[in-house]
């Protein structure tokens, strides 16, 4: 699974996910990528692409969790992203991005590891894999 | 408010046992992105334009498991799915079961701003492609040597292959899940594609 997540100079956010899925898989199964508020969400505060075990996004909501948790309990989004990854996978393995509408970056996983890559216009870029 | 800022993945799940070549492989097609996106931004592209066009470049790479390089079915062909969100209006699209659409990012996109829905599958999504002058190509393109030889270790051990577990309690780091040849849904961890 790829995604990339980004606000522009005017606040404007989005998301976007592609995927092929997981190696043996049924004919005719669907994942979390393509579902909008499991493995893609984006909205005025923020925008979320999820990877990992598609079951445990889609039960979990996890990409519309993030936006509902700043909206709604007004975390910032490092938190929200940090509680959706605690707290709503039950057992299963993924990994998020995510941007904020004032420029903040965000991610987390609670996999072995996600291929990641960020920037923001003051300067900062990083890429990680651990 | 703040600048511009943008995010990439390339899945998660990743291999403990990944080359180091693998590795930096990866580590220079997400900063080629990085840049790509960067450049895009600074030429005051907007969110939705910049993120199919980061998506794309992903796709069309075959490294990560999407377009190119997709995971394969148990009948050993390519069935890929993708899905795009524009934050201003919360408009969005999504496809699934694509197998002829060299970027399935871009037909989601043509469904969110081309059609009366959000959604389109199967043969329903490929006719609405060829309505809109996609680019398609054979489903073959989208297979690669490595996949077709994860394929069948996954059908050897009877598995669909999910993506890596945390290491066991008490491995401090990865390295030491290298060494202990830990085992899932059958098979050697080493064994897993990326996702």
């Amino acid at each position: 699974t790829v995604g990339c997540v980004v606000v522009d100079s005017e606040g404007r956010c989005a998301a976007a996910t592609s995927t092929g899925g997981l190696m043996n898989k049924m004919t005719g199964r669907i994942g979390d990528s393509p579902l909008i508020g499991a493995g893609t969400y984006a909205c005025d505060l923020c925008g979320v692409s999820c990877t990992g075990e598609g079951e445990a996004i889609i039960r979990g909501t996890l990409a519309r969790d993030v936006a509902a948790l700043m909206e709604y309990k007004g975390l910032n989004l490092q938190e929200a992203v940090d509680y959706v990854i605690k707290k709503r996978l039950d057992n299963g393995k993924a990994g998020l991005i995510a941007v904020s509408n004032n420029g903040e970056v965000a991610y987390g996983f609670n996999s072995v590891g996600m291929f990641r890559g960020f920037a923001t216009e003051d300067g900062f870029m990083d890429v990680g894999i651990w | 408010m703040g600048g511009w800022a943008i995010a990439v993945h390339g899945g998660a799940g990743v291999d403990p046992n990944l080359p180091q070549e693998r590795q930096e492989e990866a580590k220079q097609l997400l900063t080629r992105c990085l840049n790509l996106g960067i450049s895009s931004l600074r030429s005051s592209f907007s969110a939705i334009d910049v993120v199919e066009l980061i998506v794309r470049e992903l796709e069309s790479d075959p490294l990560f498991n999407s377009g190119r390089g997709s995971a394969l079915t148990e009948n050993g062909k390519v069935e890929m799915e993708a899905s795009i969100m524009d934050g201003s209006g919360r408009r969005c699209g999504a496809v699934s079961g694509i197998t002829t659409v060299k970027n399935p990012i871009s037909l989601a996109r043509l469904v969110m701003e081309k059609s009366p829905h959000s959604y389109l599958a199967f043969s329903g999504a490929e006719e609405f492609a060829k309505q809109q002058g996609v680019e398609m190509v054979d489903n073959n393109y989208f297979i690669t040597e490595d996949n077709i030889g994860m394929l069948k270790l996954a059908k050897e051990a009877n598995t669909i292959m999910f993506d890596y577990r945390i290491p066991l309690a008490g491995s401090e780091s990865c390295s030491a899940v290298v060494e202990s040849p830990i085992q899932m849904n059958g098979l050697p961890i080493s064994v897993y594609a990326p996702e």
